[in-house]
């Protein structure tokens, strides 16, 4: 069984069949055919080899290839599980897994924790708050004075730190989130619930039917 | 007031966070 197509998809590295993917994700079949449409557009912009290199991915989110960002930086990181400097299709479905309407709240939390724990050192650290809230200021042509910026870092730490050791860890995370709901928001795509009318073409040459 | 901004609510609005901007064509 099986059509020219699909032999020839499976010939690219890092590919993962479908019902895998849907296996494992809030996806189901038919929106990970869907995501593979994206991902062969994103992974050829620059290089076609089938992977999403950084460039790319800049390129994607920012219409620039050079434009660096300390937060793409950071979401490209988690998003190349294997860390070896490119996202694979299978690393793709799975992270963007994260953002579906209906991953588990958990999940989302737990992204962001890494996402902001610039220096994997289990915590989110006052400097690296500050690092980030520079970053946001400086890639938004913002500019506040360091007092200010201080006083920011300091009040959400005092809120955020409940134990008062200077750093935020999973549970400190948890709580600060639950009470600051709209944190989360950027976690959730609302598109992806909508993926394959946005990328329909692949459905056309679907295999298998979804069951739900 | 900047100074009542919680830092995070700040950094979520980084363009570097957007990721529905991969979605568009």
């Amino acid at each position: 069984m099986g059509c020219l197509f699909t032999k020839h998809i499976k010939q690219i590295p890092g590919y993962e069949e479908p019902t895998v993917l849907a296996g494992e994700t809030s996806f189901t079949v038919s929106e990970v055919e869907a995501l593979y449409e994206l991902f062969k557009k994103l992974s050829s912009s620059i290089i076609v080899d089938g992977l999403i290199h950084k460039e790319e991915f800049q390129l994607a989110l920012f219409k620039n290839s050079n434009t660096r960002n300390l937060f793409a930086d950071r979401i490209f990181d988690l998003f190349d599980v294997k860390r070896n400097g490119v996202i694979e299709f299978g690393e793709f479905v799975r992270s963007l897994s994260v953002f579906h309407p209906n991953t588990a709240i958990s999940e989302k939390i737990e992204f962001a924790f890494r996402l902001y724990d610039l220096r994997h050192t289990g915590f989110i650290e006052r400097e690296e708050l500050k690092e980030m809230v520079l970053a946001l200021l400086k890639e938004s042509d913002l500019c506040l004075s360091d007092d200010v910026v201080e006083t920011i870092v300091d009040k959400t730490f005092s809120e955020a730190d409940l134990n008062g050791d200077g750093k935020i860890d999973r549970e400190e995370w948890k709580e600060f989130v639950a009470r600051n709901p709209s944190l989360l928001k950027n976690m959730t795509l609302p598109y992806l619930k909508d993926i394959t009318i946005a990328f329909p073409s692949f459905v056309l040459y679907s295999e298998v039917e979804d069951s739900d | 007031r900047p100074v009542m901004m919680n830092a995070f609510e700040l950094i979520s609005t980084s363009q570097g966070l957007n990721l529905g901007t991969l979605f568009e064509k």
